[in-house]
């Protein structure tokens, strides 16, 4: 799996999807 | 002689990976077995593995005893309902809970005993029209149910005595959820399946729904076994109920599938078919589908249509071992052990066979 494929990763993906979610 | 019929078919597997007979139990009471699973039994700062074994109006635990032979304990009967489903509860001692219903799931009871004084209870989790369970660490339990169009996703915590008064509730999607999988690496994090073929992203401490990731429509009805997150990155196994042997291609009974939970794309890394070709048909002798399967770390089993018990090593996407249908019935269940390398393959007649794997 490549960023090509998937799009830019982000190891703190968890973090940063609870911060931006409707609580 | 009933135990050399049952060694396992290797299909090009290393040695270190085949299934080894262990030991066998059976039980009297001639009642259809409908599913069997594990429990740590906790005494005296002990633990000690059992298994539990349900038919439709009872659950027995059995502990072992010298010489590769079981003990059946106890026997919880559970009266009118039928038993459809064990649900284990991953790193919890004297605590297994059940599903009672029909077609669906109506009722949720804990089985409880007690290590202090042997008793044994039960006690009501949850009724309702329950569409998915699944025990989570820390004597949790997660469930999703309709009330006409809204949709519940509720974890209860459990206590000995059953249902803890706190819970919480996860934002539902609008979709019915099917299936849910824990995420391993990362504890606050749940992820479930939906009738839509969505993959979706809880936070288990805020109760957010983070993501919804569609996994396409070319495999209906994936459901979610396990979750594991690695750089960055969110990897599902999946498991598709109906899958059919195909001369081309053959269809994945499981994949590997790698999300990108900030942008939900995906990309299929593993796939893990159905034996095919030469060998696998001069073995089962038939064309076979997918009836249920289990996924511990990255081995899955799963029984098939023909009768047999079909090990896959997901992270290569190859069968590791075969049991072919013994020579009293077919198999018609498959678990894993919860924290070991065993394989438990039982046949409808409550025959239950414990591999090594």
């Amino acid at each position: 799996c490549s960023e090509s494929d998937l799009g830019p990763i982000s190891l703190n993906w968890f973090e940063e999807l609870s911060a931006e979610a409707p609580p | 002689d009933v135990a050399e019929q049952w060694t396992p078919v290797l299909l090009d597997g290393p040695t270190e990976e085949s299934l080894q007979l262990v030991s066998k139990l059976k039980d009297s009471s001639n009642s259809c077995a409908v599913d069997v699973s594990t429990m740590w039994w906790e005494a005296g700062g002990c633990r000690e593995f059992c298994v539990v074994t349900a038919c439709e109006s009872s659950v027995s635990l059995w502990k072992p005893l010298a010489s590769d032979r079981w003990h059946k304990v106890y026997t919880w009967q559970v009266g009118e309902i039928p038993v459809i489903q064990i649900i284990p509860l991953p790193d919890t001692g004297n605590l297994v809970c059940i599903a009672l219903g029909d077609l669906e799931i109506a009722e949720i009871r804990l089985l409880f005993c007690s290590s202090e004084n042997d008793s044994f209870k039960q006690s009501l989790v949850k009724t309702g029209t329950i569409k998915a369970v699944l025990g989570l660490k820390g004597r949790r339990l997660v469930s999703s149910s309709r009330t006409g169009q809204e949709q519940q996703v509720e974890i209860v915590w459990l206590s000995e005595t059953g249902r803890s008064k706190d819970g919480q509730t996860l934002m539902p999607p609008e979709e019915t959820v099917l299936a849910f999988a824990e995420v391993e690496g990362m504890r606050d994090a749940l992820v479930g399946t939906t009738t839509v073929n969505d993959v979706v992203v809880w936070n288990l401490r805020t109760g957010q729904l983070l993501k919804k990731m569609h996994v396409g429509y070319s495999y209906p009805a994936s459901i979610c076994h396990r979750a594991y997150s690695d750089s960055g990155l969110l990897f599902v196994v999946l498991s598709h109920p109906h899958a059919k042997e195909s001369e081309s291609c053959g269809n994945p009974v499981f994949r590997v599938i790698a999300f990108n939970p900030r942008t939900a794309r995906s990309a299929a890394v593993v796939f893990s078919s159905l034996p095919a070709g030469h060998s696998g048909r001069q073995v089962l002798g038939k064309i076979h589908g997918y009836l249920e399967g289990d996924v511990q770390d990255a081995s899955a089993a799963a029984v098939l249509t023909s009768g047999a018990v079909v090990v896959w090593d997901l992270l290569l996407g190859r069968c590791t071992a075969l049991l072919p249908p013994g020579p009293t019935g077919h198999w018609a269940l498959a678990r894993w052990a919860t924290g070991s390398a065993c394989l438990l393959a039982g046949q409808r007649d409550g025959t239950i066979c414990l591999y090594r794997y």
